[in-house]
């Protein structure tokens, strides 16, 4: 493995976005890593819509919540094609599922795998410089106030509560972190991203691990 | 859909200093820690913040099954 390794610098991760006041942070992980997988496989690195998950991803409750997991199992079972963003954009707020011609442009998955890397981390590194960002549920409650460096205290595991998705990592420093990409907008964190020690499954970020296939 | 209330927002503004001071204690320049303080968040409550963004569902996932050494055959 790399001792540094960011998907950003291979420019297949789209800006951060803002979820407002729409608890759709389960749709936001997942619709960013499907995006990244896709760019990693050649196609244009392009914002999927978010809001078509939120209003048709069944077993989830849209901007009131939802488990990456059931929308993963949405995708599979269906084979849904996520539309661009610009064709279903972001309203913060759920709705009725819109439904788009098969002809229409989209990206489905072809699977997906989801484990509990707790005390593998390197193995959980592996599967994200191999596959792409990774999709990860953690416990956020101290990151309301996060602003920078890296979050080694003030979380569980165990009380997982919000997804994100994992693009990268780096060990060159004396601590080494995951890099996670945020869904609460660029001023939040650093640049919408926050850092997290890697090694110790600090806030649970390696118990629930998903990564896509296309 | 909640109503802005600017005293309760500003009461919620002075617990998070005060939570921001408290969490701030463990910083330490030599190991990079996380530093907190004042954004878009800090006029909520703990329990406002967690209602309105921390929606994710948790689930179990299996173990990472460890590394399965397998024998290719016909190779040279």
């Amino acid at each position: 493995l790399p001792l540094k390794f960011d998907w950003r610098d291979k420019h297949v991760v789209t800006p951060v976005r803002n979820q407002q006041a729409c608890g759709g942070c389960w749709a936001f992980s997942v619709v960013g890593a499907v995006e990244s997988a896709w760019a990693i496989k050649g196609q244009p690195l392009e914002d999927l819509s978010v809001q078509q998950m939120i209003d048709c991803s069944f077993n989830n409750d849209g901007c009131s919540g939802g488990s990456t997991l059931n929308a993963l199992l949405w995708m599979n079972q269906t084979r849904v094609k996520l539309v661009y963003d610009s064709d279903y954009p972001f309203k913060a707020r759920s709705g009725l599922c819109r439904y788009f011609s098969t002809s229409r442009p989209g990206f489905s998955i072809r699977n997906f795998a989801a484990f509990d890397y707790s005390d593998k981390e390197d193995e959980m590194a592996k599967m994200l410089v191999t596959f792409g960002p990774l999709v990860a549920i953690v416990d956020a409650v101290s990151w309301q106030d996060y602003m920078g460096g890296i979050i080694q205290h003030h979380c569980s595991r165990g009380e997982a509560n919000h997804a994100v998705v994992i693009t990268g990592f780096d060990k060159t420093g004396s601590i080494p972190y995951w890099i996670v990409r945020n869904s609460w907008g660029r001023s939040w964190g650093v640049d919408g991203y926050a850092h997290v020690k890697m090694g110790s499954n600090i806030c649970g970020i390696a118990d629930t691990v998903s990564t896509i296939f296309v | 859909t909640w109503q802005r209330n600017p005293e309760r927002e500003a009461a919620a503004f002075r617990e998070s200093l005060s939570r921001q001071r408290y969490l701030n204690s463990f910083f330490s320049v030599e190991n990079s820690s996380a530093f907190y303080g004042i954004n878009q968040f800090s006029y909520l409550y703990p329990e406002e913040f967690k209602a309105i963004y921390l929606r994710s569902r948790s689930s179990r996932f299996p173990r990472h099954p460890a590394e399965v050494q397998m024998s290719l055959l016909n190779v040279s």
